[in-house]
Order: C-alpha cells, then structure tokens, then sequence
C-alpha cells in the first residue's frame, strides 16, 4: 500500500524453458524492464496521469523486439502481422482498443486515438487504421515488425505441425 | 503480450495492454487483449488489470472484470482477487497464463499459473524490481 505512485509492467510469458534461457538473454530482459520502468515512472513522478504512464511503459514494450507486441510481433499462420490493444483509464471508463492490425509503430496509440478521437470502444481493420492516420500517429512497414527469432518460431511450428510432433504445451496459446 | 497498470499522485488509476498475437494464429484471430473486461480493465479507480496468456479462457472466464467485480461486491483486496481467479477459476477451466493488477491503495499483484513470465514493478520510494519467471 502506498500513498504514492506505483506501477507494474508484464512483458509476457517466457518462451523458453528456465533452463535454457542465456546468462546474455537474461540481462537483456532484465535491462529492457528496467527500461520500460523509467519509461512509465518518469511520468508518475512528474506528476503525470496513471493514462500516461501506462501508454508511455507499452509504447516502450511494443519498441521491445525481445517482447511479443509491435516490433515482436509474432507471426500468424500466413506469414502476416497482426496487432491489438486496448487502454482504459479508471476515473471515468473511457477505454479504447484497436484489433487485427497492422501498421502503427504503437498499437497502443492507436487503441487511445479511438476513446480519445470516436465514440467507440473497439474498432478493427481498416476503420482503426483510418483512425490512426487521422489522428497523425507513426506507421511502419511491415519489415519493421519482422524479427528473425519470431520468424523462426513460426517455421518450427509450421515444421511441427507438418510433421505430427508438435506438443500441447499451453503456453503455445500465450498471447 | 505486453501490458501495464499503474495509480498516480491523485489516486487515479488505469491499465493497458498490447498484443502481436500467438505465433501461428490464423489470421482473423482475437484474443482477450483489446477485449475491456477480459484482458485489459480499470474502472471506477477500483482496480486496474492487464491479462496474459490463453486469451480463449481469459474472454470466457471475463478475467479482468472478474477480479473488479470479486473487489466490489465480495469486498476482497485486489491481490486475493486476481489470486482466486488465476490459480482457481482459471485453472478450473483449462486456461494458463497470468496478469498484473494494481488496487485503488497502490497494492500490486502479479499472479500467474504458468512456467514463467516477465514482470517489473516500481512503488514510489522503493527501488523498482524486475523479474523473470
């Protein structure tokens, strides 16, 4: 309990048994939430709003390739990317959220240009798109979200799936 | 998945999460992330929550707002909760994974029923932590 600020992030599930992660891998990650933390406490403690500190600390983990949103953007099964994301802010219940696409360098921005900029809540495809380029948000090509270890990912699945071996792990369900 | 949940100076609070998906989805998949009560809710400063994992069972359990309404109408603390619906009520339907809650006093829970997940957390005067797994 605190009368002050506080803040939590989660960067996903591991995809990768305990036992296999690298000394360097495990730095990383550590070092990339520490990033993601000052990215949100910064706001905070300039007496910021929790709704900016939470779009600050995503857009720094979408930012992330070693995490699974935005530029680690797994791959569906076509070989394509697709993004979602929702904000909502606990003072009054306005929320956004956008679904199913691909463009925005933030997914998050985009999520906050439809409760900020509509009446809506959720919108997909090309009606949050539209949104986002209204709004005059950042958009990437998709080479920008490709990374090669999710590319890798998607053809050992593939692979596995081709060949009957792959396993029923639950974590395979992990957004 | 990515997320984040967060109560400022003013005791204001709200969450958000981000998502590229499961690798191999087809294509036309959703899952909690953007869904409000599901993956991602704060309402009414009561609590913030940010969901990860079988967004399947995270949609039909409503895991997000599950927690809020447990605080609201069963008068729990957030960290009970997010402890009941994660490791009981999701686990009693099959579905794996975790979140991050954060209550209307600044209490932080990060509960998760699977292998592993990354997580960080920063409390004014305290030093921020991060973990893996």
């Amino acid at each position: 309990m605190s009368d002050g600020f506080a803040l939590a992030i989660h960067g996903g599930a591991g995809v990768l048994p305990r036992a296999e992660m690298s000394e360097e891998r495990e730095a990383a990650c550590h070092a990339a939430l520490a990033r993601v933390l000052t990215a949100g406490e910064s706001v905070l403690a300039a007496d910021g709003t929790a709704l900016d500190a939470v779009t600050a600390a995503v857009r720094a983990l979408e930012d992330e390739p070693l995490f699974n949103a935005g530029r680690g953007a797994v791959f569906t099964r076509a070989g394509t990317h697709e993004m979602d994301a929702a904000i909502m802010d606990g003072r009054d219940r306005r929320a956004g959220a956008v679904a199913g696409i691909c463009g925005p360098r933030n997914p998050v921005d985009a999520a906050r240009a439809v409760m900020e900029r509509t009446s809506h809540v959720l919108m997909a495809g090309d009606g949050a798109l539209t949104v986002a380029r209204e709004a005059g948000l950042p958009f990437e090509e998709t080479s920008y979200f490709f990374t090669p270890e999710r590319w890798d990912t998607l053809q050992e699945t593939l692979r596995m799936e081709a060949d009957g071996t792959l396993d029923d792990d639950p974590s395979r369900r992990h957004g | 998945t990515v997320g984040a949940v967060a109560r400022d100076r003013a005791g204001h609070i709200a969450a958000a999460t981000s998502t590229g998906g499961m690798t191999a989805k087809s294509a036309g998949r959703i899952g909690d992330s953007p869904l409000i009560g599901a993956g991602t809710f704060a309402a009414n400063d009561s609590c913030a929550v940010s969901a990860t994992g079988d967004g399947e069972a995270f949609i039909r359990l409503s895991v997000a707002h599950e927690i809020d309404a447990r605080i609201r109408l069963a008068g729990q603390n957030v960290t009970d909760a997010a402890e009941q619906v994660v490791m009981k009520d999701l686990v009693a339907i099959g579905g794996s994974g975790g979140l991050i809650a954060i209550g209307a006093d600044g209490s932080i829970t990060l509960p998760f029923n699977c292998e592993g997940m990354y997580r960080g957390q920063s409390i004014e005067g305290q030093a921020s932590q991060t973990f893996i797994y």
